[in-house]
């Protein structure tokens, strides 16, 4: 229904509205939102027309009540349990990150073909041998896979994943991987922000 | 003199370039690019026309020059040495990250507070006590700083990276930092992507 560039700004305006609700700000308007967030003031209130959210003419929208939908629009009112293939650095790096369960993600089982590392645990967590993945997806009802493992082994675990039933697949492996049409693929890649430094220096 | 959200477009822009590149292509429309990236192509013709860049009129834009253009204006035809601070679990999955030094952002020193870890290597790079920040940014000349230190250590190094010079901070721990104007910071928050996920699976 909505490209991921509207998608991505619903959380921006998530992150926002949290942010002056914390300093006590009851209502807000279209242009400080869009002031604060570098876009036009038409922009926001498109987009926040797409969710049925129109502002009292003059007065703006109620900060509480419209991050409260957003927040159920964006499904973060539920726990989501998540599965996290690849036990190597970036693995322990996501695993410890509180960015995760502070929206309701939570690690519930890790994945390695590393046997020295599977039957091991990272906290109450049990690290896994990555054959057991089928039969856990669907004993906790998993819907989302996390790659955290090298560039040549990131195909095969879409793969898997898919093949055992997770519906959307957070990729942090440089390379592109191919998975079905109703599969949802996010790929993180930091270059955008660190080309956003080497813009700025070579202003 | 732009947002960091047309900048983050220029990123998105040379990327499709340079995959329609490998596979041949030669001249794309700004409509092509619209419709890849999910934008709008008037939008597309107003950001490349900042750079000074017109396509022919139905013709579109030459690739390669395109794409070179692009990148001397991201700044990404040079070499950016860069300071790690923090030799724990996402410091060494940035630092043997393939993504980094293919677009010229070398890794040249690792710092940590923890005496164990200061004075080992990893590859040919050594971790350092962060007391030889200062020493170490004038040395190799370094613009640009990566935080991957706990939240309750971020503003501290922030600080010390400033202080010794720095001018653009890249940060991944998940607390809000502050900086002078003079200095370029870009946090690294997966939960965008997260979130993204979560909004699919809720449709
Ligand atoms: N997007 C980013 O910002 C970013 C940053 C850092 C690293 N990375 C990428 O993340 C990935 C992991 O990096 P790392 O530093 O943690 O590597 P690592 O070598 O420390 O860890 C990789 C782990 O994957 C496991 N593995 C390999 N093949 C597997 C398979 N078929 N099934 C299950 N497990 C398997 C290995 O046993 C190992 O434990 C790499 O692709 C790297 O390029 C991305
Ligand atoms: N943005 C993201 O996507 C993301 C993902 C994973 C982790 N993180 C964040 O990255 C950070 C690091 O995570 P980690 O798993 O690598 O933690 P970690 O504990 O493994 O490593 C942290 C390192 O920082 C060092 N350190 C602490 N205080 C320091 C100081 N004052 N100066 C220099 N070094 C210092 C420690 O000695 C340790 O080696 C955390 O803030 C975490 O929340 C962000």
């Amino acid at each position: 229904r909505f490209p991921d560039r509207v998608v991505s700004r619903f959380s921006l305006y998530l992150r926002y509205l949290k942010q002056v609700g914390q300093e006590g700000v009851y209502l807000v308007t279209s242009s400080q939102i869009a002031q604060a967030l570098h876009l036009t003031a038409p922009q926001v209130r498109r987009d926040l027309s797409y969710l049925g959210q129109f502002g009292l003419a003059g007065v703006g929208y109620n900060v509480k009540k419209l991050a409260s939908t957003l927040e159920k629009v964006l499904g973060l009112n539920k726990e989501w349990p998540v599965v996290l293939v690849g036990a190597g650095n970036l693995g322990a790096a996501l695993f410890s990150y509180s960015g995760f369960r502070r929206r309701g993600f939570k690690i519930v089982a890790i994945f390695d073909k590393d046997p020295k590392k599977a039957g091991t645990r990272w906290a109450n967590v049990a690290i896994l041998d990555i054959d057991r993945l089928p039969e856990t997806i669907k004993q906790k009802d998993v819907k989302i896979g996390v790659i955290a493992v090298p560039q040549y082994a990131a195909q095969e675990v879409a793969d898997r994943l898919v093949g055992s039933g997770v519906k959307a697949i957070l990729n942090f492996s440089p390379c592109k991987i191919e998975v079905p049409d109703d599969v949802k693929l996010q790929d993180v890649d930091v270059t955008t922000e660190l080309e956003t430094l080497s813009w700025f220096l070579s202003q």
